[in-house]
């Protein structure tokens, strides 16, 4: 029988995700700076109003998923 | 509101615009009336108007596209990113696409063409992502009645700022 996925495993293509989308749509404009995950969650979580936490939790997730427009939220 | 970086906008009023091709979720009829009426949202608090042209180059060119369409933002299948819009500019500047994977429809099923061609229109014309939820400009999609729609404060706000009020 296959093994059953590690539950980090799927916490780890979680955080890929919401990196992916953060690139997309939370560009990092400063080339100086590399700020670190949790910091570009909190981002996030400002611009849409959500509890500010830089952790992934449902509420982000599911802001994550919702169908959208294109362009990022921080213009560069 | 936001607006681009530098506000980029148009130095004229009279823009053009061409649609290139169709989705099959839709008549072309309804197509065209939804992108029409998309305009109308800005040209009626602006000095804006907007004029379909068939040939030759238009200031927003309108396509349907799915995946990598030759602009470096590919699209994403169905759901997620429905579509996108370039700033004010020569060029691409001004130029919608809507993604092709979606299903587009005319009623709150699916993805309402018109709902989201306004909020592209928006980008054409300049205005950025606001963080004002029920804002047009707002970027996550929601379905509002579009007989009953109506341009938030902040959306009319960010237009003015760039092309000004409509001459009563």
């Amino acid at each position: 029988f296959p093994a059953q996925g590690k539950p980090e495993s799927q916490s780890n293509t979680d955080l890929e995700n919401a990196k992916e989308y953060l690139d997309k749509f939370f560009p990092i404009l400063t080339k100086t700076q590399s700020p670190s995950l949790e910091e570009r969650i909190k981002e996030m979580q400002r611009f849409f109003h959500l509890v500010v936490t830089g952790k992934l939790n449902a509420e982000t997730e599911e802001t994550m998923k919702q169908p959208r427009c294109g362009v990022p939220d921080i213009a560069d | 509101y936001r607006t681009f970086p530098g506000n980029p906008r148009w130095k004229k009023t009279h823009l053009t615009y061409k649609i290139v091709n169709y989705t099959p979720d839709l008549s072309q009829k309804k197509v065209d009336d939804a992108i029409r009426r998309a305009f109308m949202v800005w040209s009626d608090v602006t000095p804006l108007k907007f004029q379909r042209v068939f040939k030759g180059p238009a200031d927003i060119v309108i396509q349907f596209a799915r995946g990598e369409h030759g602009d470096g933002y590919p699209f994403d299948g169905r759901g997620n990113t429905l579509a996108h819009a370039f700033a004010p500019g020569e060029g691409i500047g001004g130029d919608a696409h809507f993604d092709e994977d979606e299903r587009w429809s005319e009623s709150n099923r699916e993805v309402n063409l018109f709902l989201v061609a306004a909020h592209e229109f928006g980008h054409s014309l300049g205005l950025a992502h606001s963080n004002v939820r029920g804002a047009l400009m707002y970027p996550l999609y929601s379905y509002v009645n579009p007989a009953t729609f109506r341009l938030s404060e902040d959306d009319r706000r960010g237009i003015q700022k760039l092309y000004g009020r409509k001459s009563s």
